[in-house]
Formats: C-alpha cells, structure tokens, sequence
C-alpha cells in the first residue's frame, strides 16, 4: 500500500482527545476524488498528534483504501476507525499531491 | 477533464 505514492506519509493519530478533530471534503464522484483535510480542530486527536495538515489528502486508513467510496462511506470508515476500541489509534497514509 | 468538471462539490464531514 503507497508503493505507487512516492509522496505518501503513514501518519500515526494516537487518540489522545475524545474527538478527532479533522473536517474533511470529498469522495467518489465529486470534484474532490479522494478526501482532503479542510479543517483541523484545536484539541482534537489530529491536532494533538502535530503531523496531519490541512490540505492533504488522505489515501488510506488503518491500511483501507479510499478511492473508490463516496464521501459519507469514507467518513464512516474514518469515524469507525476513530470510535474501535480495538486500537488506541488510527494510521493515516497521506500525501500533500492532490 | 469535462467530465470532471460537471462533478458536483463535496460536502464536508467534521470528524
């Protein structure tokens, strides 16, 4: 996963806050194929772990794809991802090429 | 690249 994305960074958020604080923008078949970070709340998980960055976009989570779903389908495997017990936190593949 | 831009914009999800 990310071979092909030279410019993709794994990014650990540990779940250090009860939220995670990211706001992202698209999906499949929109303007925007792949989520982009808009917003990162002050914090939150994200913030907290000082390495994710507005405007990028995110490729991966947990090692799941997301190009190919929709936007309300990758923010409930984001949402999941964050909500699992079954980690104490959530791996991001990010890259800053859009 | 027409296509593309007859794709609608997102909405945005806080997370």
């Amino acid at each position: 996963p990310g071979l092909l994305e030279p410019t993709s960074t794994l990014v650990r958020v540990a779940k250090s806050a009860s939220t995670l604080g990211i706001a992202i923008e698209g999906g499949a078949n929109t303007r925007q194929p792949l989520p982009r970070i808009v917003t990162i709340q002050r914090g939150g998980s994200a913030h907290n772990c000082g390495q994710l960055k507005v405007g990028q976009v995110i490729l991966e989570v947990n090692g799941v794809p997301l190009r190919g779903r929709e936007h309300r389908d990758a923010a409930q495997l984001i949402a999941e991802a964050f909500k699992t017990k079954e980690r104490d936190h959530v791996d991001f593949l990010v890259t800053e090429f859009n | 690249r027409e296509k593309r831009l007859t794709l609608p914009p997102s909405e945005i999800t806080l997370l």
